[in-house]
């Protein structure tokens, strides 16, 4: 019952204390405080303490929290410290770019297979996953148990791989295609849109 | 000297009233309440009043803020209320998916040229946009008053590249290569990385 905007909150913690790690090292001797990490992502310190206590006493009082074991904790709160299977549907542009970085196997996303319609592309490979029929889309999702499907269709087809997804039993569905799908309530889905990423930067070119 | 913080959240103010007017339509009447947008963000609505009080006085007391207005209004201070100019670096599956995808276009950043080493690729186009010599960035960003780069090459040619568009005098760039660059202080620069696009989702699916 936690509010989805404290899980998002999470996420930026999370980040913001993995920059430090990046930054630091990995030592178990540094402590950061709400006030810190407040300075670093904007979000006030007694939401930062309200969130984090939602999960346990994870720091100590007039020392903050250890940063390498905060990072572990939100790592297994925000279920990053496991393996996921991902299918990615659509072996265009965007499906390639997507199954070669590596970024996605680091984080513990692992792609187990890539589908589309297009007879010249089923039966290839791209790196060593292969590319299937849509057509098996629902019982690959069902038999193997994959948690996350990715959707780099076009947005005419898009829907109807989405409910491929869901008809076979898909979890959480990361949409890239410009439109609003309608799913059933128990599945996840998170839409992407790279525009959005232009956006703090345009705010500092404004003021040249 | 608005700190950096302020600005991410204005970015999340202004998606969070998109969203609304989404769903509500482009209603003169719509008003909403700080209160309310922290409950859709996440951000604490006296940091909501005060981020908004930075740039003026947009809300009436007991009524809120007139959604349409203060969606202008942020764009306004964003800079995404004009057009800016792009160019990509890299032709390969990442950079041609950037290119057709047409959300960069309806908000406002217009690509102008995309340019790759490979002999293969110089003198295509990938829709009506064409690919360019990389040997030419630094000239084409100085000539055509580029404002912003797209860094999708891979991770070795990556600072490389990056150099050739700081010499062309680009003021921001948006890289995608997993790496960290070493860039003037005068130059923005935001990395991205799809992988974070899975960590929300994931919180829920621990919880099945
Ligand atoms: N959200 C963003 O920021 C962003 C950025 C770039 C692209 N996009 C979107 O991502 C999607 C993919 O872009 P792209 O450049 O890779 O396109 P693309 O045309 O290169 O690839 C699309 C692939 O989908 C396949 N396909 C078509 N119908 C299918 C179906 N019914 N079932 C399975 N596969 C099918 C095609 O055969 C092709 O291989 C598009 O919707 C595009 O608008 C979004
Ligand atoms: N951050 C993320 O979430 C994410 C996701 C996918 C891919 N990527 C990264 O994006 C980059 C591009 O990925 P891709 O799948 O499009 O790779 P790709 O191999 O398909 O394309 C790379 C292109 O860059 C060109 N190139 C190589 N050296 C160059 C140079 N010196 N100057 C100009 N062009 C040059 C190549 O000719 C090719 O056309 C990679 O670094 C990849 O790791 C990042």
């Amino acid at each position: 019952n936690i509010p989805t905007v404290t899980i998002n909150r999470l996420c930026i913690y999370h980040r913001c204390l993995e920059k430090i790690i990046e930054v630091e090292g990995k030592e178990e001797s540094i402590f950061i405080s709400s006030s810190k990490i407040a300075a670093l992502t904007g979000i006030n310190s007694a939401q930062i303490r309200k969130d984090l206590a939602y999960f346990g006493e994870f720091g100590k009082r007039g020392i903050g929290y250890p940063v390498i074991n905060l990072v572990k904790e939100l790592e297994n709160i925000l279920g990053l410290d496991r393996k996921w299977s991902v299918i990615i549907a659509g072996a265009g542009n965007l499906g390639k770019a997507l199954v070669r970085y590596k970024g996605f196997q680091k984080r513990g996303f692992l792609i187990k297979g890539i589908f589309d319609k297009d007879p010249l592309k089923i039966g290839k490979k791209i790196g060593h996953i292969s590319i299937y029929d849509v057509k098996e889309l629902e019982k690959f999702i069902r038999d193997k148990n994959i948690d996350i499907g990715v959707l780099v269709v076009p947005a005419e087809f898009a829907q109807e791989v989405a409910d491929k997804m869901v008809a076979g039993g898909i979890k959480a569905i990361l949409n890239f295609a410009p439109l609003r799908l309608t799913l059933p309530p128990e599945v996840k889905i998170h839409n992407v849109d790279l525009s959005f990423e232009f956006e703090g930067l345009t705010y500092y070119l404004n003021l040249c």
